[in-house]
């Protein structure tokens, strides 16, 4: 119907280049109108072909066609498995961990699970290194998580940290923030006492 | 030549898809002197660009080493589209027609391969084309194109992605496995894709639906086609399979898709597939809590969800033809003469064979009975929520005496496909189970003379071969055949065609 | 009369209590348990 009425009003159908394609396709539309009753020997076995070929995951995944330096394989004894890390596993997840994103669609990815077992510095190193990729998102995710913010301006990720006080003292709890310095240091820095949260200047994610 | 020209032009937009980040600045520059020095100024150089680009790419993909990166040329492919589609202002032609011109090349170039090659047709590079280009506009239409700096382009786009989506179904419905069962696998993949699927379920007003549902009803005739009783071709068992799995993850994600559209999917759904019409019919909308329908002191009509009527996405109504002033006549003023129109046209032309379990042929058109039914119980709630529970709840209503002439006026086939039709209402509490369920019962314990044993026996298979297939099993099944179980007036055990079958009997008992 | 979906459901990451429902479709990997042994990029974004 669509290429039908494609035709009708588009002059490039005109066009040779579409043959032999055409006929070929054309009479697919046969069969369409009129299935045959059972399945002539021909499709059973254009269909056993395809069963043959049939895409799997590594097929249908997300394409990749520059590749990250970083990310280049270096020589690996050949008693090392050359097997993916992808491998699906449907184990539950941890119920210890609360967050509303522990029922988010990576939760359940290996990837998702393997970075809630990083430490800090590997989240920060994959963020500022891998800027663009999946991964990059992932260790995002990650640190939000676990309670790091994302400031626009400077580029950096602030802890809140709330210190319960004593009873009896004028305030019930002390906050300070800390950042880290991918900068210069690679390190985790105290804020000055000059430091104003600004919700705003916060990445929402 | 031109077309030698063509190639060298893609060619070097893949070796620099390699060197560069597809965000990187050179791709548009590359793009904008594509367009500039008239690569794709007309249709015909569109055209021979597209048929080039992937010739290119599926020789690419058959020369490589299979161990090695098979699909670089076509996911530069793939990514070339997607640019010409966001970078380029469309003038003369809009996106729709730009996209549907190359996905057409795209389909003859597919068609000659696949007539040419036969059973070596290799689905794979055309499966990741497609795969690809959706892997590709997902990631630029994040969060509505907000990487698009221009608001009026980024409006534009996210006006066009809707379209862009809907494009590909209507492509994905010419490749269908009728057509091109060389393909099949390759299809059935792409219409469960993790970058198709979901989005066409949740896109805004349900604007994908219409599309999806075509496509499972193409999957579901090829395999109604196909499955024959003696004998499944082990291929088809596999289609099976996987048809299974996608409609069950469709029914974790999105249970109100088969809930709004179990009519249109079980018109093509192959009656020996229970388990699979289990799992349409047993899905529940999210985060409606129902209650435990082998609880012994359940009254449906004390359940608060059975005030609400199901949505129903595709309107039955435009099913019924040439019946459809019968009917809606006989709803409001009932006769005979109605009654009589209705009953002596439900039938088809023909005999048309059928794979049932117990039947091999079908005469009457079951499509309309269907459609009947669905209507009679779309209006009968309607007409509760006018007026009162009472006007439908009611053995002289016209809505009740209406199924019930089908039934008392038809042969056994078209009491069964009635009682069928009835049977596919029977899902989670909403006021269609519930009133189908006063029907059913009520049409069990009606006295119909002579036809009684053999109407109270259809409706005892039809609940009964839904409830003996391993799970899901639907909550208004459940519920109606434990009522009929537990009816004072009449005992199933003691019905002749129950005790003539000692495995039958010996299921109702432990039930 | 069909087959024991349990462990169906498990391949595709359906836990069997509803509690924890959570979706599926958005990291679909194949139909086939056969072709969905390895897991797949699921769509993310990342900001400027």
């Amino acid at each position: 119907e669509l290429l039908a009425q494609d035709r009708a009003q588009n002059a490039a159908f005109q066009n040779p280049l579409f043959h032999p394609g055409l006929d070929h396709w054309l009479q697919t539309k046969r069969t369409l109108l009129q299935p045959h009753e059972t399945m002539p020997a021909e499709m059973a076995s254009q269909l056993e072909s395809s069963l043959l070929n049939c895409p799997d995951s590594l097929d249908a995944d997300t394409p990749h066609l520059h590749h990250n330096t970083l990310s280049l394989p270096h020589p690996t004894s050949i008693f090392f498995p050359n097997e993916t890390t992808r491998l699906v596993s449907n184990d539950p997840v941890d119920q210890t961990r609360i967050h509303p994103k522990h029922n988010d669609i990576y939760s359940r990815t290996s990837l998702g699970r393997i970075m809630s077992k990083f430490d800090l510095d590997a989240l920060f190193f994959i963020f500022y290194h891998y800027q663009g990729s999946y991964e990059q998102f992932l260790a995002a995710r990650e640190l939000t998580i676990r309670g790091w913010q994302f400031n626009k301006i400077n580029r950096c990720w602030f802890y809140k940290e709330v210190e319960k006080l004593p009873p009896g003292m004028e305030q019930s709890e002390e906050i300070s923030w800390r950042y880290f310095d991918y900068q210069k240091s690679w390190l985790a820095r105290r804020c000055g006492a000059e430091f104003v949260y600004r919700e705003e200047e916060f990445e929402r994610i | 030549t031109n077309q030698e020209r063509m190639f060298l032009v893609f060619t070097e937009w893949v070796k620099l898809l390699q060197r560069v980040p597809g965000d990187d600045v050179k791709v548009t520059v590359f793009i904008r002197q594509m367009i500039d020095k008239g690569v794709l100024n007309t249709t015909d150089n569109m055209i021979q660009f597209t048929k080039a680009a992937l010739e290119l790419s599926v020789g690419s993909f058959k020369e490589s080493d299979p161990t090695s990166e098979v699909f670089i040329a076509t996911d530069a492919f793939s990514k070339l589209i997607v640019n010409l589609l966001v970078l380029q202002d469309f003038a003369g032609m809009n996106r729709s027609e730009y996209l549907r011109l190359m996905i057409s090349v795209i389909t003859m170039v597919f068609s000659e391969d696949q007539g040419r090659m036969g059973n070596s047709f290799n689905e794979r590079p055309y499966f990741r084309l497609i795969s690809s280009l959706l892997c590709e506009w997902e990631n630029i239409s994040g969060h509505n194109f907000v990487k698009i700096q221009d608001q009026y382009y980024r409006s534009q786009l996210n006006e066009f992605t809707p379209e862009f989506y809907n494009i590909i179904a209507s492509f994905l419905h010419v490749y269908q496995p009728i057509a091109f069962p060389g393909f099949s696998f390759a299809w059935i993949t792409l219409i469960s894709h993790r970058m198709f699927l979901p989005k066409m379920l949740r896109l805004p007003e349900k604007a994908g639906w219409s599309k999806l549902v075509l496509l499972f009803t193409d999957l579901l005739k090829f395999m109604a086609q196909y499955t024959k009783k003696n004998d499944v071709p082990d291929a088809v068992s596999v289609v099976y399979k996987g048809a299974l799995r996608v409609f069950l993850a469709v029914a974790n994600d999105s249970p109100d898709f088969l809930v709004e559209n179990h009519y249109e999917l079980l018109n093509h759904l192959p009656h020996v597939y229970m388990q699979l019409r289990n799992v349409i019919l047993s899905a529940i909308p999210k985060d409606l809590a129902i209650p435990n329908p082998y609880d012994p002191n359940l009254r449906i009509d004390g359940v608060e969800s059975c005030q609400d009527a199901p949505n129903v996405f595709y309107d039955p109504v435009q099913d019924l033809k040439s019946l459809k002033k019968p009917v809606d006549n006989y709803l409001r003023i009932p006769s005979t003469s109605l009654l009589r129109v209705i009953s002596t046209n439900v039938f088809k032309q023909e005999f048309q064979k059928d794979n049932g379990i117990g039947y091999d042929t079908v005469s009457v058109d079951t499509k309309l009975i269907n459609a009947i039914v669905l209507h009679v119980g779309v209006e009968a709630a309607l007409e509760k929520h006018k007026t009162t529970a009472n006007a439908i709840f009611n053995t002289k209503s016209s809505y009740y005496t209406l199924l019930a002439s089908l039934l008392n006026d038809g042969t056994a086939e078209v009491r069964f496909h009635v009682v069928q039709a009835i049977a596919n209402q029977l899902r989670y509490p909403n006021a269609h189970t519930q009133w189908f369920n006063y029907v059913l019962k009520n049409f069990f314990l009606e006295d119909w003379d002579a036809d009684t044993a053999e109407i109270q026996e259809i409706i005892i298979r039809t609940l009964l071969e839904r409830i003996v297939t391993n799970k899901p099993h639907c909550w208004g099944i459940i519920v109606t055949f434990t009522d009929l179980l537990k009816s004072p007036e009449c005992s199933i055990l003691t019905l002749p065609f129950v005790m003539d079958i000692p495995e039958v009997e010996m299921i109702i008992k432990n039930l | 009369l069909g087959i024991d979906l349990t462990p169906v459901l498990h391949s595709l990451g359906i836990p069997s209590n509803q509690q924890s429902r959570h979706r599926v479709l958005d990291t679909f990997q194949s139909p086939w348990i056969e072709t969905s042994r390895s897991e797949v990029e699921p769509r993310f974004f990342v900001p400027e």
